[in-house]
């Protein structure tokens, strides 16, 4: 969605260039297992996928004549270090094993769950959000929302599913999105573009 | 030590 929207228009306005390197980063320390492990075809394209989608996007952002003069620097102002920091620290301490591996693995589940915060500060900032943006935010909270009835499901069927870092990272995430959800919804529902108060 | 199995989600 996140592409179309910014090849269709030519523009990543009210886009958080923070969020998405953030996301590149994410998926680089989570499937480094790419190399080592094999799950299944679906799960090997959906990471390359993701790879290329979310480094697709940061280059059209940066590097892109057009699109990158549509970028607000200015509004763009979370601090990387404030969100790296903390996951780090935790998935140093709070992890399944302590291996090179698996601590990046449980970073990238931590930052993950927070990475969207500088979308959202950026689009608390912006008074007209775009259509495209505001859905495509909410199916990024959708998607992971999503995933909790797959893990009940999972947790239900399967004798050693238990994933608890996994599962509070994913519910903290989702009730990030709680509030955006509320005004979407609102909005939606009165027919009216995305706005959110200050 | 606990058996991890491999991570399968995304």
């Amino acid at each position: 969605v996140l592409l179309l929207k910014i090849r269709a228009t030519r523009s990543c306005r009210g886009i958080s260039l923070k969020t998405q390197e953030l996301y590149a980063l994410v998926f680089i320390c989570r499937y480094l297992d790419l190399f080592y492990s094999y799950i299944s075809l679906y799960n090997t394209v959906m990471k390359v996928t993701y790879l290329a989608t979310a480094f697709s996007i940061v280059r059209y952002m940066r590097f892109d004549k057009v699109v990158r003069q549509t970028y607000d620097k200015e509004q763009d102002t979370f601090r990387y270090i404030f969100l790296i920091a903390p996951c780090a620290l935790l998935a140093l301490v709070l992890n399944h094993r302590f291996s090179p591996t698996e601590v990046l693995w449980t970073f990238s589940i931590y930052l993950e769950a927070v990475a969207i915060l500088p979308q959202l500060v950026l689009m608390q900032r912006t008074q007209n959000i775009d259509n495209l943006t505001a859905n495509y935010v909410a199916l990024l909270g959708a998607y992971r929302g999503f995933y909790i009835l797959n893990w009940i499901y999972r947790f239900a069927t399967e004798k050693h599913y238990r994933q608890w870092i996994v599962w509070i990272s994913g519910v903290a995430q989702t009730a990030l999105y709680a509030d955006f959800f509320y005004y979407y919804a609102l909005c939606w529902k009165a027919n009216q573009r995305l706005q959110l108060p200050a | 030590d606990e058996d991890l199995g491999e991570h399968d989600e995304l």
